[in-house]
């Protein structure tokens, strides 16, 4: 059995070690609850915040 | 003393090792005028820049039973193995390794020991595991023996003897000056350990970097810092190290031929000293294997011509194309062999790889696979099938920790039931529990993930109808998805079955499509002929998310284990690292 997961497109980094063996064709062997990615719009938001607060 | 009578503690080998390159950096700096940065000068040395040599002895075992022995050490993607010894229940091998460690790579050794067989493949008895960054922090100042447990792949709190293992982080003053002598050993023809001006020039001839004459005699004198018109070891040593950092004078490895500089000086030099030494013969282990499974395959394996293993082509030759599978273990960093009955292999490539094969699931294979496993869901629901848990254990000895499992194995009055166990809180922690910004695995499972459709089909799902409309359905797919990411997690059978949410959100909805129950195995998804993820039954779940947008979280049936139970309902608020749900056999 298989879960994929769909995310929207530009929404999650993957963790480049996951990336890296993927594109070799390689699978990674996990667990549940290790990191997979971080959310693209956060990131982009919270810089964005952090622009907001120096400029003031 | 130190004036107080408290002799201050000695730095450990790592603090050692870190402030001779932090003092090589600054040297670096300095020469280049680049030292201008005082927030940079005030920096020690990042961690992934740390790279050393550990050298690895496997010196003997003491074990329960008495046969021929021998022992495997693999480190990321290198195995190596020794001598097989005489038949004895202590075996004595005495077999030593370098390999390279650095902070961002493996680290973690394995060491098998196996039973030798005349005809079938070798049996692994016992196995244990080396942290080689724990021996950094330790302050040995020499090589000194351990005797580690050697634990049952079966079960693993018993133990089937000992190994003795020496592990010896050699310091970079010890790599350098071993280095300079044996390459002050190739051009020191009368052998008085010094090099005289025509030696020296002959040895950077040998480097193969096309100095000029009076380039060579510049570096002669610089090299003869005590003006007595020789270059000894320890003057060869600091100009190797000195000149390799500012202006290279080895531009390939004169072992192998590998063009260095490429990455970080040290471990040029690193690199050069692992090449002599497997050069020399004074590694005793023989390499080229990628895991401990290969390098015990049995004699009529290694016989054969093709019986070598490329870490370039790991990836290109597992999946549909590989004798085996490979997967690489995010844990120890190391690749190991997924355990799969030949036969099966076999049988599956027959089906899903050819056109003959396809003609038969056209012509009611697709029926059969689905009355195979509901059959086998009944099987597997009755009281006798208990009788299998043991036979099951044993089969996949060393990849079921049953100390994680919640409930003992007498509780379990089905083998579905043993099948679906869940485990105990502690034993899978969350990442990063509080922010919902990362996301977390869903599964135990082995993975692969793309950044877009097009590079899931480049290196991966290879079914030609494959597409992100034709996985999630009509009425699960949006357009936001369009070319969006993916990431597959394929259970195997000995997994923990149970799934788990990888965002935090709300369950939208649940969408079911009927289909039939292909195997997920990468031989299927690896062929072009057969389009598992967009044919299998299937149950899409849409988790609506702040950080994410919306996620698809799609579990996919496959042939014996096609019965697919969320817990969670629609409406639902789910937090990462809550049980969604789980596979249990079944049509």
């Amino acid at each position: 059995s298989t879960v994929i997961c769909v995310f929207e497109k530009d929404a999650i980094q993957f963790d480049a070690d996951l990336l890296a063996n993927s594109e070799r064709s390689l699978e990674t062997l996990v667990e549940v609850g290790t990191t997979l990615g971080v959310s693209k719009r956060n990131r982009g938001l919270k810089v964005s915040e952090l622009q907001k607060c120096s400029i003031e | 003393g130190n004036g107080n009578g408290v002799e201050p503690p000695l730095p450990s080998r790592f603090s050692r090792f870190r402030s001779r390159l932090r003092l090589r950096r600054h040297r670096g700096r300095d020469r280049c005028g680049a030292a201008g940065d005082a927030s940079e000068s005030g920096k020690g040395v990042a961690a992934d820049e740390f790279a050393g040599i550990a050298r690895i002895r496997i010196v003997k075992a003491d074990l329960r039973f008495k046969d021929k022995f021998f022992a495997c050490l693999s480190l990321g993607e290198r195995t190596y193995r020794t001598e097989t010894s005489d038949s004895t229940h202590r075996p004595v091998w005495n077999s030593e390794k370098k390999v390279v460690i650095e902070t961002n790579g493996p680290h973690i050794a394995r060491i098998s020991v196996f039973e030798t067989n005349r005809f079938s493949k070798n049996t692994l008895v016992g196995y244990c595991e080396v942290d080689l960054f724990d021996l950094l922090t330790k302050d040995l100042e020499e090589e000194h023996v351990e005797d580690l447990a050697l634990l049952d792949p079966s079960s693993s709190t018993t133990t089937m003897g000992t190994i003795s293992v020496s592990c010896y982080i050699e310091d970079p003053v010890e790599t350098e000056q071993s280095f300079a002598r044996r390459v002050l050993a190739i051009v020191d023809y009368n052998e008085d350990g010094k090099l005289s001006l025509s030696e020296f020039s002959d040895l950077m001839k040998a480097f193969g970097n096309g100095l000029a004459v009076n380039k060579i005699e510049e570096l002669f004198r610089q090299a003869d810092t005590n003006g007595d018109g020789i270059v000894d070891m320890d003057e060869l040593a600091a100009l190797l190290a000195d000149q390799q950092e500012k202006e290279p004078i080895i531009s390939n490895c004169p072992v192998c031929g590998e063009s260095l500089g490429k990455y970080d000086k040290i471990n040029d030099m690193i690199h050069m000293t692992l090449c002599f030494d497997e050069g020399t013969g004074n590694q005793i282990m023989t390499g080229g294997f990628l895991t401990d499974k290969q390098a015990a395959y049995g004699w009529m394996f290694k016989l054969s011509e093709w019986a070598n293993f490329s870490s370039y082509d790991v990836g290109l030759r597992s999946g549909s194309t590989a004798s085996h599978i490979l997967v690489f273990d995010r844990r120890t960093k190391r690749l190991v062999e997924e355990a799969i009955d030949g036969k099966i292999v076999l049988s599956m490539r027959a089906l899903y790889q050819s056109k003959v094969g396809l003609t038969l699931i056209d012509s009611g294979v697709k029926d059969i696979l689905k009355n195979l496993s509901e059959k086998q869901g009944k099987k597997m629901n009755s009281p006798e099938s208990a009788k299998d848990i043991p036979k099951f254990l044993e089969l996949f000895a060393g990849q079921i920790n049953m100390d994680e499992t919640k409930d003992p194995i007498e509780s379990f009055k089905t083998f579905n039931e043993f099948f679906i166990r869940q485990l105990k809180p502690s034993a899978r922690p969350i990442a990063h529990i509080d922010d919902g910004s990362i996301a977390t695995c869903a599964a135990d499972c082995r993975l692969m993930a793309y950044s877009s459709v097009d590079e899931s089909t480049r290196f991966w799902i290879k079914g030609r109808k494959f597409s992100i409309e034709g996985l999630l359905g009509a009425d699960a797919h949006y357009n936001a998805f369009k070319n969006g990411s993916l990431v597959i997690f394929r259970l195997a059978p000995q997994d923990y079955h149970r799934f788990h949410v990888p965002v935090s959100g709300t369950v939208e909805k649940f969408v079911e499509i009927p289909g039939c129950l292909y195997t997920v195995n990468p031989i299927a998804v690896n062929s072009k002929y057969c389009n598992v993820f967009t044919e299998n039954k299937r149950v899409i779940s849409i988790i609506s998310t702040p950080e994410f947008g919306k996620v698809a979280f799609v579990a996919i049936g496959a042939t014996m284990v096609g019965s697919i139970t969320f817990v969670k309902k629609e409406g639902d608020y789910v937090h990462k690292g809550d049980e969604f749900g789980y596979f249990s056999f079944g049509g």
